[in-house]
């Protein structure tokens, strides 16, 4: 399985559509403090089904929606798409080509799509739990939590490997 | 095929032990499992970078804090690869050999597994494959630009001149 | 002549819209005390820096809470100055335009207030008036010399480019 | 007040009489990961007063103490001296410099010392009170704990200034 590309519009500072093409090795993705990389981070951990509003540093849905600036107006939809490379069937799913789609509304309305079919938040939670969330998205300042998580929780890491 | 908790505990373990001593050239390391009546599941870690002592984590510096987190989440990868990887600024708090090493580590990982990695660091970028400079305009609205080595490289320095 | 907290804080208060501006180069923040009666003794901050929207201090980045709290820091020096001090590696997170500003800041304080500085940073080390070097040798010992900025910059990059 | 010297010998890495002098203006403290710079801030932490361990990475006295490595014995005593220029007079002695000493030894005996008189370790907390300690040194990691404490601790920042 593979990264393809992330597709981001509305989502946190991503006001407009932008897209990250990965190839096979590293992406490196770098800029300035508060240029929005690690809300790049967030937008694939969003996509990939993350519920907990805590770990995308905000505490509901509304605050993922492009929230204005002093020269823009506000968005009232994020979506995410992100397409990946399944020529090698490690998901369970008859497609050599995978897109995960997640779109939220000011309204409080959430779609969720894989392949343009309409599926329910659970079925994306599904299709990616396989791939090892707790130690697949290391978020910023947690390299820390890792090692100083009380031994229980470190445990959690262990668990999502075997 | 999920393996049981102690048989994949070991194996993580002995590839701790083997990530360690890469990642800081050298030192031992040890993962151990807590006696499971009166701490079930607690996982404790010892550590001894090279012509040290042993030490609990609390001991160790900042930098070697954060290059043994590293070494543990590579060694889970190493157990029981994920398809992908992304690592938010987890390279922050080393100096450039260790920075190095890190680097050195990914690239051998990245012939299974591909890595995002957001960094501020020049030798971090230097083993990239692909780089996307992040920039946000005056308008709040973040953009990418897909760069070359140099062009970051000179990114980074240029920001650093510029502004001295 | 120990003023009372309100007085302090009204203080520090109007002192943090300042420093956060020069570090920032722009942008506005507030520093409010919380109601005495639902939540005695709270204090809030929320920060907008140049371009952006207002925020709660989890929405900004790592190094936008990072350069808030030596904000933070630096009027509360201001408003009733210290001898000296210490400051360990504040200035990791930053990025270079950002190292800029903070040692800039501190160039500006260092008139009335004597500073020791830890960090990595090359922006940082070319705004210090004398330089210590640290190493460890095998044995396990720290040992100093004391180094000319060239010296101490060099050591940095020859540490990089030797590594490469 | 201005920080002259500080004189550390079997402090934790500092195995060997090491001196740090200081003049006005920024000092800056630069070496690889583990090489002890965190130690020298520790060091001042402890000679100033330092009560409390665990603001130490340790748990008792002993952990300051150069516990030895591969090549080299443990050390029995620790000894941090810290000299002061108060020729301004900001505290409250008749020296216009000022020595305080502390030294701990393995079998649990401590030593104070201000200008070379046996003191207790109140009488150094009591002297450097004044400095305001929770703003003049922070320790590493620690500046997202000045923004991420509870409202009512960074209140405690603020009355230190008061
Ligand atoms: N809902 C939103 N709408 C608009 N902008 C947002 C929204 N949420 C966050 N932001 C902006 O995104 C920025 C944070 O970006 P991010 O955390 O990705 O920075 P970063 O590039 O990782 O920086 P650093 O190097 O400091 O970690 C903040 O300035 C914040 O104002
Ligand atoms: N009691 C002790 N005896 C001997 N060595 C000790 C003792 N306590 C700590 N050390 C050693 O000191 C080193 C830590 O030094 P310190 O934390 O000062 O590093 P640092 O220079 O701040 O590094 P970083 O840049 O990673 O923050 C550790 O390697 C540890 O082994
Ligand atoms: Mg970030
Ligand atoms: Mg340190």
């Amino acid at each position: 399985l593979l990264l393809k590309r992330l597709d981001i519009h509305g989502f946190k500072s991503f006001a407009t559509p932008t897209t990250f093409a990965f190839d096979r090795g590293i992406t490196a993705i770098v800029g300035p403090n508060g240029s929005g990389k690690s809300n790049v981070s967030e937008a694939l951990r969003w996509v990939l089904g993350e519920s907990q509003y805590s770990n995308l540093r905000g505490r509901k849905t509304e605050d993922i929606l492009f929230a204005g600036s002093d020269r823009r107006a506000p968005l009232g939809m994020a979506e995410v798409v992100l397409t990946l490379d399944n020529s090698d069937g490690d998901l369970p799913l008859e497609f050599s080509e995978i897109t995960v789609a997640r779109r939220a509304y000011r309204s409080g309305e959430s779609q969720y799509l894989i392949n343009g079919s309409r599926v329910r938040l659970k079925d994306i939670q599904q299709l990616t739990a396989p791939l090892g969330q707790s130690h697949t998205i290391i978020g910023q300042g947690l390299v820390d939590a890792v090692l100083s998580q009380r031994p229980e929780d470190r445990r959690g890491l262990f668990e999502h490997a075997a | 095929m999920a393996n049981s908790f102690s048989e994949t505990f070991t194996e993580v373990a002995a590839e701790f032990e083997q990530t360690f001593k890469r990642l800081f050239g050298g030192g031992t390391a040890k993962l151990s499992q807590r006696d499971e009546e009166d701490e079930p599941g607690g996982v404790d870690i010892v550590a001894q970078p090279p012509g040290k002592r042993l030490q609990g984590l609390n001991q160790l510096s900042g930098g070697e804090r954060a290059l043994t987190a590293v070494a543990l989440l590579v060694a889970i990868q190493r157990v029981n690869p994920s398809p992908f990887c992304l690592l938010d600024e987890v390279d922050a708090a080393l100096d450039e050999s260790n920075v190095v090493r890190f680097k050195d580590e990914l690239r051998d990982l990245a012939t299974t597994t591909q890595f995002v990695v957001i960094t501020h660091n020049r030798g971090t970028i230097e083993g990239a494959d692909t780089l996307y400079g992040v920039t946000m305009g005056d308008d709040g609205v973040s953009r990418t630009i897909s760069l070359r080595l140099d062009e970051a490289i000179q990114a980074v320095e240029e920001q650093q001149t510029a502004s001295v």
